[in-house]
């Protein structure tokens, strides 16, 4: 699965997910990247989300709106609602991990899996890249 | 104005940290540097998120090391089904396609459900018709082959057909 979060010059933050399933898959099955409010969302009040991994699990979770939700309801930060959903997840069997960003520019990408390829540009305009 | 900010991913699970090559680490890398490039680059010329995560998700579909595109992973029939999705969060439009094949940026697939459609979700055969009409482009299976996938595929078959459970967590990769 792959994914991006931006949030550009005017402040209007957007999400998009793509993936191809997963391995042996059986035919039909759908998982989380294309279910809005599992794997991808966008509200410009709270944040961008992209998700990846067990996907059955993202959508029993409503995993990216949860964090939507926590923002809104909870006045958690951007960090603090997806790594508490990230968190969370694992309770129920759930391994992935998503990306975020909201409107003030802020930047998180939790994963509780062993790793999850990654990179971002934050405020300071450099590139980085990850995968442990 | 805000200063952008961009940040994708290129999947998550277990990456096999033992198998990791410096040379897949480099490729890996460079995969994820290019793929942000191209969103950073609408971003630089104050193009809209929307455009910034198009591009970028469009280059990782593009980049057989990643399951999305022509990288995608094959179902049980030794088929490939894709999905995709984009919001934006100025006004949550929301676009997704689902069990697709054919399109060489299933992306651009949920892209034009949110822009050209009344619709937010289509799957199957009626989305790849879509597609058609729309005239998204469209690749032959060929562009899709990736001899990796096919031997995950094989090599997780036959760990079933050895008695390997279908749902054991610690396979199931994507």
């Amino acid at each position: 699965t792959v994914g991006a979060v931006a949030c550009d010059v005017f402040g209007h933050v957007a999400a998009a997910t793509s993936t191809g399933g997963m391995t042996a898959k059986f035919p039909g099955r759908v998982g989380d990247s294309p279910v809005i409010g599992a794997g991808t969302w966008a509200d410009d009040k709270t944040c961008a989300v992209s998700a990846t991994g067990h996907g059955e699990y993202f959508i029993r979770y409503a995993a990216a709106h949860e964090i939507d939700a926590r923002i809104r309801w909870g006045k958690e930060t951007l960090e603090e609602a997806a790594q508490s959903v990230i968190k969370d997840l694992v309770k129920i069997g759930g391994e992935g991990g998503l990306i975020a960003v909201n409107a003030k520019g802020e930047v998180c990408l939790p994963f509780n899996s062993e790793g999850m390829y990654r990179a971002w540009m934050g405020q300071d305009g450099e590139i980085h890249t990850g995968i442990y | 104005l805000v200063k952008p900010v961009i940040a994708i991913h290129g999947g998550a699970g277990t990456m096999r940290s033992k198998d990791m090559t410096e040379e897949k680490e480099k490729a890996y890398r460079h995969g994820l540097t290019l793929a942000l490039e191209a969103g950073r680059a609408v971003l630089k010329a104050n193009g809209s998120a929307v455009d910034a995560v198009t591009a970028s998700v469009m280059a990782l579909e593009d980049d057989p090391l990643f399951n999305a595109g022509r990288g995608a992973v094959y179902t049980t029939n030794r088929t490939q089904e894709m999905d995709a999705a984009i919001m934006d969060g100025r006004d949550r439009n929301a676009g997704a396609v689902a069990g697709i094949f054919g399109p060489r940026h299933p992306v651009l697939a949920a892209r034009a459900v949110m822009e050209k459609t009344e619709h937010v979700f289509l799957a199957g055969e009626g989305a790849n018709e879509f597609c058609r009409e729309i005239g998204l482009e469209i690749k032959p299976a060929e562009w899709f082959y990736t001899e990796r996938r096919m031997k995950a595929l094989e090599q997780e078959m036959e760990r079933r057909r050895n008695g390997g459970e279908e749902n054991d967590p610690s396979r199931r990769h994507g």
